[in-house]
């Protein structure tokens, strides 16, 4: 995943 | 992943129990707010579309069906569970909850990240989230008493937004491409809301006494 994503986080 | 990330995780997860417990041991669900629930519902259920297009890890798929299923058993309890549904109190549990639906998705059409289904979803899910306690809240302090468990839960939930604060510095502070405002302010926002409720929790417990909050 992109290390600038947030789209990871719940 | 990062420790304040897992810790906020396991205390949204903490939270959920607490909540589930509480439902379950009293068969009650006096001072819980079906409504909250029910914002939370809709909160998952527009997040994690993406469960359907986008693989993340097994962890993250799995927190995600659990989140769903059991922010809908809590609704369903409150609002089928001919014991549980007794115990409702609709009277108090009066905050206009589709009023914040409908803002949230408003300013999800206008503040999102693509002009995408998903993106304007999950944008609607970061703002309802922000605002999603409100009417567990106003409900707490319209009836004064809050019982422990009641009381465990929002600490709980208010924790988890709180670790979720530290997990954004450090990631802003490790990763050097960390920004991503939309999730960062709405979760200061809401984070901000549970303020009063915390101060009321830590003097009672350094008092040693029931959580009031003042009406």
């Amino acid at each position: 995943t992109n290390k600038d994503d947030v789209h990871d986080e719940l | 992943m990062n420790i304040f990330r897992l810790a906020g995780d396991m205390t949204h997860l903490l939270s959920i129990l607490v909540l589930l417990l509480k439902i379950y041991a009293t068969k009650s669900c006096s001072g819980v707010s079906r409504k909250t629930q029910e914002l939370y519902a809709i909160v998952f259920l527009a997040r994690y579309l993406d469960l359907f297009t986008d693989f993340i890890s097994v962890y993250n798929t799995f927190m995600k069906i659990v989140f769903i299923a059991s922010s809908l058993a809590i609704v369903w309890c409150i609002r089928v569970h001919p014991m549980v549904k007794r115990s409702y109190d609709k009277d108090l549990d009066t905050f206009r909850h589709y009023l914040l639906v409908a803002a949230s998705f408003l300013l999800a059409l206008f503040l999102h990240e693509k002009f995408t289904f998903l993106e304007i979803f999950w944008a609607f899910s970061i703002y309802l989230e922000a605002v999603a306690i409100l009417p567990q809240l106003v409900l707490l302090q319209r009836s004064g008493n809050v019982d422990n468990l009641t009381g465990q839960y929002v600490f709980f939930l208010g924790a988890y937004r709180g670790l979720y604060i530290l997990n954004w510095i450090y990631r802003y502070l490790t990763e050097p491409r960390f920004t991503r405002w939309i999730a960062c302010v709405s979760g200061v926002v809401q984070t901000a809301l549970y303020a009063d409720f915390f101060y009321y929790y830590f003097i009672s417990w350094k008092n040693n006494s029931k959580l009031k909050l003042p009406a």
